[in-house]
């Protein structure tokens, strides 16, 4: 599903030089639940970033699906991203003038072939399954933290895409509601073959890893196969 | 240091009125390390915004070294902060403008008795002890989300505060990145007896918490005191 090939990534800013991904080569198959982990710095949300089509490699290749991702133009990585991602931001990136419900509805408004009833159901379903019904009219300033997070990682999921990325998905939540996400994660894996990678921190979303890469100073130094897929 | 009597908030939302917070009464003394836990939305950092001053109970009252804040007007309450508090948000609020350099030195041009040479050296040593040293020069937008959460918690300790509120100071950070955080406040206790007070739902900050607060839905449903000040 994911294949990437001596992908490098640098940021120039002013004088100083980071070269944040340093020759990542990957290959991630379908239905797989994978987990990056590694130091604060080293590189994680950089390469979701790159995988889920919202920043280009500066060398080598990224491939989703069998598609150079990396040469799109902004409009084709939007409409590609549409369709076949889900993405859950480091810091929500909610949009503010849209309540709860409005924030998890979008991703469906940009799939025009889904009528107004389903469209209200699955977005109800989801917020019920985060937990997140009654606070459905409130707008993102008028919740906490974690109740930001529960709400991007509903939106991540609305359209059922093929593929989820979550950037540290619960580094906000306390134990249970922590698992409560982990576990729609694995149902959809379940019911509908949905691949899921991770970049956290947490012990418990690495424990339901079947595959685990660690990352340091943007190099993968380690990968673990964990689990036998199911 | 601390004290709350029967305090409550309320948001009121449209038609829908939320008690973020039911009554709370606390007593907390100097020199020590705090930490309240509970469910995402339970109303963690709602009760360290009132502490912090950033905030008025909407009954109740709130005293910070028998001061009782919620009487300032806003300009008393900046000061009140400015000259006591440091805060670490759950959203890091870094300076955009500002270079994570300028970002940790900004609380300490409001303190006007600091000269040039005493306020860089407090700068470089507290970027140092958070490991950003060789980011000082990049903006907000140019580092990770446990960059951010670094420079975050640099800027609340550089004006040496009596009271430091930390609301989820380590959700973004690694393992050995939370413990090199965790210890930072704890020389700060053992060497200025300053106070911590966390939101939290790191269990290795919990771990190292004297008095650790349950919330759950606005209320104290349990306190545990763990270790003898030393
Ligand atoms: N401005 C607001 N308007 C309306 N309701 C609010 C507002 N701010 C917070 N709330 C509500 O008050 C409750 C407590 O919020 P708070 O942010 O204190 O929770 P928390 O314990 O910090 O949660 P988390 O662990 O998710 O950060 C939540 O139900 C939240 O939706
Ligand atoms: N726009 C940018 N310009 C310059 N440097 C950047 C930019 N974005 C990220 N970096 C740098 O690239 C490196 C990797 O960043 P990245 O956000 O991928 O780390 P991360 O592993 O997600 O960290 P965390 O666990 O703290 O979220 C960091 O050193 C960061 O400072
Ligand atoms: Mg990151
Ligand atoms: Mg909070």
């Amino acid at each position: 599903l994911i294949r990437l090939e001596n992908v490098r990534k640098i940021y120039q800013t002013g004088e100083v030089t980071v070269q944040a991904l340093k020759g990542i080569n990957l290959d991630i198959q379908k239905k797989s639940f994978v987990s990056f982990i590694g130091p604060s710095g080293s590189g994680k949300s950089t390469l979701l970033n790159l995988i889920g089509c919202l920043d280009k490699p500066t060398e080598g290749k990224v491939f989703v699906n069998n598609v150079e991702v990396g040469l799109f133009n902004r409009a084709e990585s939007a409409a590609f991203r549409g369709k076949n991602l889900g993405f859950v931001f480091q810091n929500f990136n909610l949009i503010p003038v849209l309540t709860v419900y409005e924030n998890v509805e979008y991703p469906l408004l940009m799939l025009d072939h889904l009528p107004l009833k389903e469209r209200n159901d699955r977005v109800l379903r989801l917020l019920e399954k985060v937990g997140m019904t009654d606070q459905k009219k409130k707008y993102p300033n008028q919740i906490s933290g974690g109740q930001k997070q529960r709400v991007a990682v509903a939106r991540a999921l609305v359209t059922n895409p093929q593929l989820v990325l979550a950037d540290e998905p619960t580094a906000n939540l306390d134990h249970a509601t922590a698992f409560k996400v982990i576990n729609i994660m694995q149902e959809m894996t379940n019911e509908f073959g949905t691949t899921f990678i991770f970049s956290t921190h947490d012990p418990k979303i690495v424990g339901e890893a079947e595959i685990i890469y660690t990352l340091e100073d943007g190099a993968i130094v380690n990968s673990e196969i964990k689990k036998e897929k199911k």
